[in-house]
């Protein structure tokens, strides 16, 4: 039952970043 | 009279993951079958790379073209590999406190930093009354 599952929100990044192109 | 104008679609991002993750689970353009404790997972490069540093590091030179089987030796058990990839897919990981000490040592494994603290995080709080 998905209702049964405590969600918890991360607002902060959540993978790498991929380096942008110099 | 502004410059230009933009309509921005907020759930743009979240609904082409979610095709995406429809795409993973239908076969359609996976490009790699990822042998995770002898259990083959398929996947889509592009995502794989975009959400782990160590895919990062095997796909994107040309060493990574040709791969279309890559079995993880001494890598993540399925228990704990499983959970990162229907996160990459979804941006919901599950974790429970029997599970969490796979994920963990999968993330790590992937170079999924992010995973990793939030993994801490979880297993903090369970410790907290």
């Amino acid at each position: 039952h998905e209702g049964l599952v405590a969600t918890v929100k991360e607002a902060g990044r959540s993978i790498h970043e991929i380096p942008r192109e110099e | 009279d502004a410059l230009g104008y933009v309509r921005e679609f907020t759930r743009h991002s979240s609904d082409v993951l979610g095709n995406l993750n429809e795409l993973r689970l239908r076969g359609i353009l996976t490009d790699v079958t990822l042998l995770v404790g002898g259990q083959p997972l398929r996947a889509h490069k592009a995502v794989l790379i975009a959400c782990s540093g160590f895919f990062y590091s095997i796909f994107r030179g040309r060493a990574g073209v040709g791969v279309d089987v890559l079995s993880l030796p001494g890598g993540p058990e399925a228990r704990g590999f499983a959970p990162l990839l229907d996160f990459m897919y979804t941006s919901r990981l599950r974790l429970s406190p029997a599970t969490v000490p796979a994920v963990l040592a999968a993330a790590t494994y992937l170079q999924m930093e992010h995973v990793v603290q939030a993994c801490h995080r979880f297993i903090q709080a369970s410790y907290e009354p």
